[in-house]
């Protein structure tokens, strides 16, 4: 009949069914399946266990597995979602969907606020956007004097800091977004929209009776 | 020119932010 709930369904060993997943993300569930394909790709690059590690998740960015960075680190732990030191598939899917081209657009402003307030609490601070700059700094072997990278906090904080109480919050920076939409670029990853024509092996595993669009 | 932009357009150019990586394996 063209249905996929039409027969019994096997789930992923030790996975959420890829059913739910599909009905809870923007996902389809060839398209979740795809991504199953991807997290054992990723998963299994330095132990085999079916979840992945800061370390594994290092090397999936940087193709090097010793290379630290504020940035995947802090990504890392926001798709660490149960705090358990690593990624399972539930987390790996729940996060990519934030990252959908059809993810609400609150979602994505919500996930970059979080990804920038370092330490959590519930503001984007003067000396967490200073830490932010000098790691790009170093990373992108850019050289600038501390009282460029002060002039350049300070402007970003007179436009994103509207009360001007040192700090950023939730509604300033929904606001600053807003204005400046290329922030939320990084929160876009148009390759999901192909995931399944980028691994196609997932028809074979398929858990499910038929692949449905 | 880095100083005509703000600091968040900056740190988005991080490699450590550019997850397009992921899929590449």
């Amino acid at each position: 009949m063209g249905c996929f709930n039409s027969k019994a369904r096997k789930q992923f060993p030790g996975q959420e069914d890829p059913v739910i997943l599909a009905s809870q993300t923007a996902f389809t569930v060839s398209e979740v399946e795809a991504l199953f394909e991807l997290f054992k790709s990723i998963s299994s690059s330095v132990v085999d266990d079916g979840l992945i590690s800061k370390e594994e998740f290092q090397l999936a960015i940087f193709k090097n597995r010793k290379k630290e960075n504020i940035f995947a680190n802090r990504i890392f732990d926001l798709f660490d979602v149960k705090k358990k030191g690593v990624i399972d598939f539930d987390d790996f899917v729940r996060s990519l969907n934030v990252f959908h081209p059809n993810a609400a657009l609150e979602d994505k402003i919500d996930f970059s606020f979080r990804l920038y307030d370092l330490d959590s609490t519930g503001f984007i601070e003067r000396q967490e956007v200073k830490q932010m700059l000098i790691a790009l700094l170093c990373e992108s072997e850019m050289k600038l004097a501390d009282e460029v990278v002060e002039t350049i906090i300070d402007k970003t904080f007179v436009d994103a800091d509207q009360n001007q109480d040192g700090k950023i919050d939730i509604d300033e920076w929904r606001k600053f977004v807003s204005e400046n939409p290329s922030l939320l670029k990084i929160m876009t990853l148009p390759y999901l929209r192909d995931i399944t024509t980028s691994f196609p092996s997932f028809v074979f595993n398929s858990n499910v009776d038929e692949i449905v669009a | 020119q880095p100083t005509a932009m703000n600091a968040f357009e900056l740190i988005s150019m991080s490699k450590g932010l550019n997850l397009e990586n992921l899929f590449d394996v």
